[in-house]
């Protein structure tokens, strides 16, 4: 799965995420990606959000609308995006990881799997990780 | 407002042998979403780009390189929202085109739907005139090699995923 979530210079936030699924999935299985708040949800009050990891948990708990829920009770995307993983991990036993940025151009690439690529720009500034703590 | 963009590749395996390939691919799509907001783009387009550019590496399952289904086939999902007005669109089950996330895009800015699939979503994508490609051109040799090895007897590709995305 791919993704990516972006606020604009007029402060619009948007996601995308794209996927092919599990390998060797069931012919005609749909996971979290094309469902509205669980594959991603992007509005410009709070910020937007995009996910990955095992589709069935995250629709579940639609992982990407519960993180925004989050950061509209005042939590930053840090703490938004590693309270709904955690969330996700205790309810459904299911990992995956997320980047989300928020209305004010905060941002995070948090996941509870074993590693998530993911990249960042900001004031021309790039980041990049794949395991955690980089 | 300081434009920020941020990308993913997704959890899943990764293999040390490709593993600069990862790096390299997300840093591009990246760069070429920030360039788009540089010059005052939309977020909604620098998203776009950004997975489009995902969408066409073959180290990441989307597009080119996606995992193969129980038979051996590339079937596609995408979301696209745009947080000014909730406007979204999605396609699930697409196959036989490069670029799903732009379709999704389609659905959301010329139908009054939200989710377009299979069948459904094939003939809107050839009505808006988005090439059809063999599906065959989306498959990786790799994809087909984990496909093949989840058929062996014994193997159970769930479990062999968890831990991952």
């Amino acid at each position: 799965t791919v993704g990516a979530v972006a606020i604009d210079s007029e402060g619009n936030v948007a996601c995308a995420t794209s996927t092919g699924g599990l390998t060797n999935k069931m012919i005609g299985r749909v996971g979290d990606t094309a469902c509205i708040g669980s594959g991603g949800y992007a509005d410009n009050a709070f910020g937007a959000v995009s996910t990955t990891g095992h589709g069935e948990s995250i629709m579940k708990v639609t992982l990407a609308r519960l993180i925004i829920n989050h950061m509209e009770q005042g939590m930053s995307p840090e703490e938004a995006a590693e309270a709904g993983l955690k969330y996700m991990k205790t309810r459904v036993n299911g990992l995956g990881g997320v980047i989300v940025v928020n209305s004010s151009g905060d941002w995070t690439a948090k996941f509870s799997t074993k590693q998530m690529t993911w990249a960042a720009v900001q004031d021309d500034q790039l980041q990049v990780g794949v395991y955690h703590g980089e | 407002m300081k434009p920020v963009i941020v990308v993913h590749g997704g959890a899943g395996t990764i293999v040390k042998e490709y593993e600069e390939g990862y790096r390299t691919g997300v840093k591009r799509a990246a760069l070429k979403g920030y360039d788009c907001l540089r010059q005052k783009g939309a977020a909604l387009t620098a998203v776009e780009e950004a997975v489009v550019v995902l969408e066409n590496d073959p180290h990441f399952n989307a597009g080119y390189g996606s995992v193969l289904n129980e038979e051996g086939d590339v079937e596609m999902d995408a979301i696209i929202m745009d947080g000014r007005n909730l406007m979204s669109g999605a396609v699930s089950a697409v196959r036989c085109i490069a670029n799903p996330i732009t379709l999704a895009r389609l659905v959301m800015e010329k139908t009054d739907h939200m989710l377009l699939t299979c069948k459904g979503a094939s003939l809107f994508a050839k009505a808006q005139g988005i090439p059809e490609i063999p599906n065959e051109k989306l498959i990786t040799e790799r994809s087909r090699e984990r496909w093949k090895t989840n058929l062996h007897p014994g193997s159970n590709p769930v479990v062999s995923q968890i831990g991952l995305g």
